[in-house]
């Protein structure tokens, strides 16, 4: 049971390490809070955007936390991934060179993966590979077409 | 395996019967506010039992019925998700399975069915047959909106922890 | 007591009305649940976006909540302006039609009291009067400059 | 009556001393994430005590002193708000007057000072002048980050009445 959860802790943190530096310039690292007896702790996560000393999650800033959960969703759809990912304006909170290196890496991930991302952020539906545009009338939902962006 | 196509009828503000086909790789859904881009999510999360109506902001279930105040509300609503499973990543042995779920409205109350390629089965055996296609019932692949700068600060380290034991 | 309250209450739900008129092209309204004592019960905020129903607060869409919290906060500036007003990102659930009109308005209000709006939107930041640039280095925050939008 | 200068001194993360103008009118902040756009509407809300810890993002008041865990924390941070009362919106016989606030760390716990002008003042007193002014604790004029989804939608019937009850 414990080498079972140290072989996924150890990918999923070799992920996380890769993927926050992709995203974020920084290091990423998962922290076990008791290393030789993991289900007697919890784990953390420590992240470092570039020339940062680490920070504690609260203290982080909207785009800091958002870029972190998405390093670590990412991490693990790296170590298990599951068949498709839906993700509901996740970069609302991402300055503009952000939401593009976030689009970047979901373009990479949707190679493995179906992705399907709400988004009102043109850097991210124009590194789409096709938009399904959503309009409403009287109430009721219809779709307006997919394009390509 | 990938999500085919979604059948939404009645669901939330979806009044008619739309078919949203869907594809491989990275779609990206847009449109104004309000349009009904996350009632499609809603749909998702309903149809594949993946979580309680808090997160569908509803109330009760019946409230995921089409109701536009103008007309006599239907009796049900119903989400059919197909999916490809040509890679057989779900045990099924089929190119393509359905998974649709339907509420009905009674005067005592409501039903919620289950269906798998027309046949009506348990929420359990929708979560086991989604599970071993790597889809948990927690759903940590798909993020609600609003949820992600949540979802690393809002939990606890024990919390943070338990999602590695289950994918362990 | 009762009249100075009814008297606040009618002035706000007026602007209530008339800001979510403009914000949304709906009908908006303040709905007192014991309207005959105003103490004993609480307040709801009726909204109804152009061509809908009245929603229930719970039920809207992000951008929905956000544009009736924002009517709220600027009928209440109408009846009893404070001298400063700080927004933060208020901005990061609409899409860009209502990016515009929020910042419409703000400029509207900005003429009686003064607006504080942070914003990673470009509709937003191009209705401003100026922009202050922020950067950091180092971990350390400086400020780039004022520029016009 | 408007906000004219804001100055820091290691407050979060300004670790030097920085002067911000301000104007009359629609004034936008911008900046890549994790710049400090945010921390400068902490130091307003710290330096006119509109709020408790909770919302500034840290544990506790010594949390806002700068630190960058390469050199030795200083021992204050201070925070200072030059109005412009050209107006005289403020009950202060003055074109302008300072708000300002000192956190200083000890080896027992922290002092904290309120001024104005210069001299020191307690909490209600900063309260009263800002009171007269239409800028009330509760400061419904300052709308954090990711909080104007949540404002009208989290509120409860009775304190959104109650909010009409303060303005009245
Ligand atoms: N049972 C229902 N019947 C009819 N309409 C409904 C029902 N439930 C919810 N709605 C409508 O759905 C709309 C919200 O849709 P949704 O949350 O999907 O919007 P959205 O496209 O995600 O918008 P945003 O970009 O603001 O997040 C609301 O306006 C609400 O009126
Ligand atoms: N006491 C402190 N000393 C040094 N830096 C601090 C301190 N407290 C907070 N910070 C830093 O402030 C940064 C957050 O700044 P802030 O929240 O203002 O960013 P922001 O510009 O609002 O970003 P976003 O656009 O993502 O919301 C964090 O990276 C954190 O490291
Ligand atoms: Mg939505
Ligand atoms: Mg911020």
């Amino acid at each position: 049971k414990r080498d079972t959860f140290m072989e996924a802790y150890n990918g999923i943190n070799e992920n996380f390490t890769q993927v926050f530096f992709e995203l974020a310039d920084g290091h990423g690292e998962l922290i076990l809070e008791n290393p030789n007896d993991p289900f007697a702790g919890g784990m953390t996560l420590h992240a470092q955007p570039k020339g940062k000393n680490i920070l504690r999650l609260e203290a982080m800033s909207g785009g800091e936390k958002s870029l972190t959960a998405l390093a670590f969703i990412i991490a693990i759809q790296g170590y298990r991934p599951a068949p498709f990912y839906v993700f509901d304006e996740v970069d609302q909170n991402l300055d503009g060179w952000n939401v593009e290196r976030v689009a970047e890496r979901v373009e990479k991930s949707a190679k493995v993966a179906q992705f399907i991302v709400i988004s009102l952020r043109k850097p991210m539906l124009e590194q789409s590979d096709r938009i399904i545009g959503v309009t409403q009338l009287e109430g009721n939902t219809s779709i307006t077409g997919v394009k390509s962006p | 395996m990938f999500i085919k196509e979604i059948e939404f009828v009645n669901f939330k503000s979806f009044g008619k019967r739309v078919k949203i086909p869907f594809y491989e790789g990275f779609t990206a859904i847009s449109g104004p506010n309000g349009s009904g881009k996350s009632n499609i999510i809603d749909g998702i999360l309903f149809a594949l039992g993946l979580s309680g109506s808090k997160t569908m902001r509803a109330e009760k279930l019946t409230d995921l019925i089409f109701n536009d105040a103008k007309s006599k509300q239907p009796e049900f609503a119903q989400v059919t998700i197909t999916f490809d499973n040509s890679d057989r990543k779900a045990p099924v042995e089929a190119d393509e399975f359905e998974i649709s779920r339907k509420i009905k409205q009674t005067k005592s109350g409501y039903y919620s069915y289950f269906y798998f390629n027309g046949k009506a089965v348990s929420l359990t055996e929708v979560h086991e047959l989604l599970g071993k296609a790597g889809v948990t019932p927690e759903g940590y692949n798909v993020v609600m909106q609003g949820d992600i700068s949540q979802i690393t600060a809002k939990m606890s380290p024990t919390e943070r922890r338990k999602i590695i034991d289950e994918i362990a």
